[in-house]
């Protein structure tokens, strides 16, 4: 067997995407595009607000509605896209 | 589809564009056709058009920018945020911008354009060999003027057929010299330069003097990206270096180690480790012609869809032969109607031509009056509308406030303020209907009167009543236990709220448009997401819950929050 890849992380200079953990990721995807916003602003909460806003954004791009930060769901906030919000505040 | 609060759209066909600026990625006239072709997609559908402006204030101005670009919406480097526009309305409104960190093509690779040569600015062919060699990308093998080509056929040596890709050394594009190339060395305060450089601007573009002093002639342009330079990264514009060496072992061509995202980067010079000079290499890159068209799609006032497949679907994916999707062709239309003239596009095929409905002869469940035969039951005088905290249904008939409860109703005189008068028997005037109601609409174009009870609807046309008809008919999911309002939305669309979603009704198709159920909060945030009624009056949504009422105005804004008895009921 080859020895696997012990792969080095290197900041790049001017590199203006910086490493983000899935958490923060998902927390800038789901307040960038209005997820959160409406939550807070409706007040009205059924469930933990993440979780609710996952569901949202899951059922905006056609993933299965588990409201948790699953694979498929972290793979599509990584995919390029509009900048429009997909919920209007 | 789905669109702006209160459906912001142009209040007139002829919409003008501009294109302010240019990105370095492809050459301007490839540009221009891209947004052209972009634009198209939606003229061919509706009785749009679109005409371009060079000067002055258009409808949609069109613009590249970096990162803080300007407005409150800052992009984000290569990837991520493509673009994004505005809605329709006037200033920023209706204007699209496109992110220049990004590497714009036609989607496939480099979008290279030749001039000069004997190609008549044909696009290169890659691959192509030259002397029993392949060649990928643009070259200067074979020239001594360092100027890069490359054939417009696969065999320059059977052909010869070539033109000279976009470089510095050729042209340059904007600023203020006419397109002339780059003369290299330059002085730029005081100091020489032999390259293009982003020194003195904060946009983040390379530019050049097109003579030897731009500090006495303050003559330049743009320099436009050759097909081999990097993207992004603090190399912009420079080609790899191979081999260069990274954390001392030499590579020969791109790689991802070194980063998480697994994205390819390469140096700019033969060693990273030293001179930690990089960017990112040039890939497929964006179809400026798909982005383009769902920007557009914005700017003309349709939001994101979720269908997977739709143009509006906020997500880019690389599509070789685009069609407009019937979902976005639908949402145009609901905006700005078909298409009319020569070669008009006819409404969606699922949308019957015809006003007949399209009921199936379920013998079944249908009946027909004035075979019902029901006893009137007898109203109770004495019921005081003003003491109910809660009703079954509240709705609008006929312009008037109808409040259902137990098989009576009340009704709202829409020219006076007296009180409310009844209460008067359901099956008095419908008397198909069931006891109780839980929500209930006219149909604004017919005048029909559907009525919902559980899982079973009836629709009124004067005194013949079809029904009762299970939902699902109309393609609800059977998981629902009631509709519990409903909100015409004109145009032959009413939603139909249940628990947290709701649906949209096609009436005349009578059936539930595609992406549906949304969640209620994520189009009507700020009213309670369990309403039991919901109806719309004189211009707004009225979400009910116990005793209250949220008002909503055609912008989705609550704008008043008060009792139902005191407000709506006069008491």
């Amino acid at each position: 067997w080859s020895l696997p890849l012990k792969s080095v992380f290197v900041t790049f200079p001017g590199d203006i995407i910086k490493n983000m953990t899935d958490t923060e990721l998902a927390e800038n995807y789901l307040k960038k595009f209005g997820y959160m916003e409406t939550q807070k602003r409706s007040g009205f909460q059924s469930m933990t607000s993440q979780e609710k806003a996952l569901k949202m954004m899951q059922r905006q791009m056609g993933l299965e509605e588990t409201g948790d930060l699953d694979w498929s769901t972290i793979e599509a906030m990584k995919r390029p896209r509009c900048g429009v919000p997909d919920v209007a505040n | 589809y789905q669109t702006f609060e209160g459906d912001l759209k142009w209040d007139h066909q002829d919409v003008t564009y501009r294109i302010l600026n240019y990105s370095p990625d492809m050459e301007s006239s490839l540009i221009d056709d891209a947004f052209a072709r972009a634009f198209k997609v939606w003229s061919d559908v509706t009785p749009l058009t679109f005409t371009r402006l060079f000067d002055g204030t258009a409808d949609i101005m069109i613009s590249f920018g970096k990162a803080d670009h300007g407005d409150p919406y800052p992009f984000d480097g290569k990837d991520g945020l493509l673009a994004h526009a505005y809605p329709p309305g006037d200033g920023v409104q209706g204007d699209a911008h496109f992110d220049d960190d990004e590497y714009w093509t036609l989607g496939t690779g480099p979008a290279v354009k030749t001039r000069y040569g004997n190609s008549e600015g044909a696009m290169c062919h890659f691959p192509f060999t030259f002397e029993e060699k392949s060649y990928t990308t643009c070259t200067t093998d074979g020239r001594s003027d360092n100027l890069p080509w490359c054939a417009t056929t696969a065999d320059y040596g059977r052909d010869k057929k070539y033109g000279f890709c976009p470089s510095e050394l050729l042209y340059t594009f904007g600023g203020n010299a006419n397109g002339a190339e780059c003369v290299f060395p330059f002085v730029f305060l005081g100091k020489e330069y032999d390259s293009c450089t982003t020194e003195g601007r904060s946009d983040g573009y390379r530019w050049c003097a097109t003579t030897d002093n731009f500090d006495r002639d303050v003559k330049y342009g743009f320099c436009p990206t050759r097909d081999t330079a990097v993207i992004g990264g603090n190399s912009e514009g420079e080609p790899c270096h191979f081999p260069f060496v990274f954390l001392g072992k030499k590579y020969d061509s791109c790689t991802s180690e070194g980063r998480g995202d697994g994205k390819l980067w390469c140096a700019t010079t033969d060693s990273y480790d030293d001179d930690k000079k990089w960017g990112f290499c040039p890939d497929q890159g964006y179809s400026l012609f798909l982005v383009a068209a769902h920007e557009f799609g914005h700017a003309l006032g349709l939001d994101h869809s979720n269908i997977r497949d739709a143009l509006m679907y906020p997500m880019y994916s690389y599509v070789e032969n685009f069609s407009l999707h019937e979902d976005d062709i639908e949402g145009i239309q609901y905006l700005y109607g078909s298409k009319t003239g020569p070669d008009p596009t006819p409404p969606q095929p699922e949308s019957p031509t015809t006003d007949s409905y399209p009921y199936e002869t379920d013998v079944t469940e249908e009946t027909t009056e004035p075979s019902i035969t029901t006893t009137t039951r007898p109203v109770d005088p004495s019921q005081d509308p003003c003491k109910f905290t809660k009703f079954d249904t509240i709705t609008v008939i006929e312009g008037e406030l109808h409040f259902f409860k137990d098989g009576q109703y009340w009704k709202m005189p829409s020219t006076s303020d007296e009180g409310p008068e009844g209460p008067f028997a359901v099956s008095g005037r419908w008397p198909a209907l069931p006891a109780v109601i839980d929500s209930a609409f006219e149909e604004l174009l017919t005048k029909k009167l559907y009525f919902f009870s559980g899982t079973r609807f009836w629709v009124y046309t004067g005194q013949s009543v079809l029904g009762p008809r299970s939902i699902e008919k109309l393609g609800l999911p059977n998981s629902i236990q009631k509709v519990e309002g409903a909100l015409p939305r004109g145009k032959g669309k009413v939603l139909l709220f249940s628990g947290e979603n709701f649906w949209r009704l096609d009436v005349k198709a009578q059936k539930i448009d595609r992406g549906y159920p949304r969640y209620t909060d994520a189009v009507f945030g700020g009213v309670p997401n369990d309403a039991h009624d919901v109806f719309q009056y004189k211009g707004h949504f009225y979400f009910c819950r116990d005793r209250f009422y949220w008002r909503m105005n055609s912008r989705r804004q609550v704008d008043r929050v008060g009792y139902v008895k005191y407000d709506l009921l006069k008491c």
